[in-house]
C-alpha cells in the first residue's frame, strides 16, 4: 500500500491511497483503501491515509475515526491518531495524517512503516521503524 | 498555518535486519516522492493534485506494493485498488479490482470528477478506464519476480500477508498463530 496526505497554506486538505492488497488474497477481495472513511478520508479538519490489514482498517473505520475525534471531541491530530492506532489490534495498522493547521503525524502499531513527511517550517523526516 | 505533506509506502513486520539492498532503494524512493510533493506544494499546486502526483510516483516504483510491484492474489493475478478524497468538498472516488490500469489513483480521481458515483470495481472500472483513455498495460507489467517469490512463500506457509511480512522458511502452518497477519 502507498498513500499521501497534504494540506496547503490555506488549510485545504486531500488524501490518496493505492494498494495491491494482501499477498495470497482471494480473488475478488476488497481491501481497505477504496472504502471511504476506512483507509482514506479527508475533510476540513484533517486528511488520513492508512495502511496495514484492510479487514481491520474497515472494522475500525480508522481514517474517519481520526477525523471524528477531532471534530466531535476536540482532540489534536496527534491525540486522535494515537487514540485510533492504540485501539486497533496490534500489528495491523499504520497511518499518515495532516491537519488543517499543518500538523503531521505518522503512528503505527506494526513493526515498521515506510514513511516520510515535510512541513513548511523546514521539518522533514524519513523513517521505517 | 502552513503547508504539510506526509506519505507512506506500506506497513508491516519489517525486520530490523532488513539488508541495505532492501532498505536503500525504498528510502531513496520515499525521499524522491517527498521532494516531488514538496515542490508541488511550493508551486501552489492544489493538495488534490499533490497527493495524486505523489501516489502515482509511488505506484510507479516497484519498491512498494501498489501499481508496478503489486502483490498477487492466490491465483497469481493482480487486483489493484485506489481511493482519493478532497477535504474541501468531501468529494471522493475509488476503484477496485483493476488488472491493467497503470495508475489506479488517477482513475479513482476520474470516478470522482466525471461520474455521479464514488466507487467502480472490476469489469466496470476497467471499462471506464478504457472509455477515459487512461494508460493501461498488460497485467504482466505489474508482476515482479520478488512478488512471485512472496506469493510462493505465502502459499507454502498457507497464509496471507500484509506489506513486508518476512517469509517464514519451513514454517508449519499450525505453528504460525494468526495466519491472517503472519
Amino acid at each position: 500500500t502507498v498513500g499521501c496526505v497534504a494540506v496547503d497554506g490555506h488549510g485545504i486538505l486531500a488524501s490518496a491511497t493505492s494498494t495491491g492488497g494482501l499477498v495470497n488474497k482471494m480473488a475478488g477481495r476488497i481491501g481497505d483503501t477504496p472504502i471511504i472513511g476506512a483507509g482514506t478520508y479527508a475533510n476540513s479538519y484533517c486528511a488520513v491515509s492508512a495502511t496495514g490489514k484492510g479487514e481491520s482498517i474497515i472494522q475500525a473505520t480508522v481514517a474517519r475515526d481520526v477525523a471524528a475525534l477531532m471534530e466531535y471531541k476536540g482532540l489534536s491530530l496527534k491525540e486522535a491518531a494515537a487514540y485510533v492506532i492504540e485501539r486497533t489490534p496490534k500489528g495491523n495498522v499504520g497511518l499518515v495524517a495532516v491537519s488543517a493547521n499543518g500538523e503531521v503525524t505518522m503512528p503505527f502499531n506494526t513493526t515498521g512503516m515506510f514513511r516520510a513527511c515535510a512541513t513548511e517550517d523546514g521539518y522533514s523526516e524519513i523513517g521505517i521503524w | 498555518m502552513g503547508w504539510a505533506i506526509a506519505l507512506h509506502g506500506g506497513a508491516g513486520d519489517i525486520p530490523l535486519s532488513l539488508p541495505a539492498e532492501g532498505r536503500a532503494p525504498r528510502e531513496a524512493a520515499l525521499r524522491h516522492c517527498l521532494e516531488l510533493g514538496v515542490a508541488a506544494l511550493k508551486a501552489n499546486r492544489p493538495p488534490l493534485d499533490v497527493v495524486e502526483l505523489v501516489v502515482r510516483e509511488l505506484e510507479n516504483s516497484p519498491c512498494f506494493n501498489a501499481g508496478k510491484g503489486s502483490v498477487l492474489t492466490t491465483n497469481g493475478t493482480v487486483e489493484m485498488e485506489a481511493c482519493i478524497m478532497d477535504g474541501n468538498t468531501k468529494k471522493c472516488g475509488a476503484v477496485s479490482g483493476l488488472s491493467t490500469v497503470v495508475n489506479a489513483i488517477s482513475l479513482a480521481r476520474l470516478v470522482m470528477e466525471r461520474t455521479p458515483h464514488i466507487y467502480l470495481a472490476f469489469d466496470g472500472a476497467e471499462a471506464f478506464a478504457r472509455e477515459q483513455g487512461v494508460e493501461t498495460a498488460h497485467s504482466s507489467h505489474f508482476i515482479t519476480p520478488e512478488n512471485v517469490e512472496r506469493l510462493k512463500n505465502a502459499k507454502e506457509a498457507k497464509r496471507v500477508q500484509i506489506d513486508y511480512t518476512e517469509p517464514i522458511k519451513g514454517a508449519i502452518p499450525s505453528s504460525i498463530g494468526d495466519s491472517q497477519i503472519g
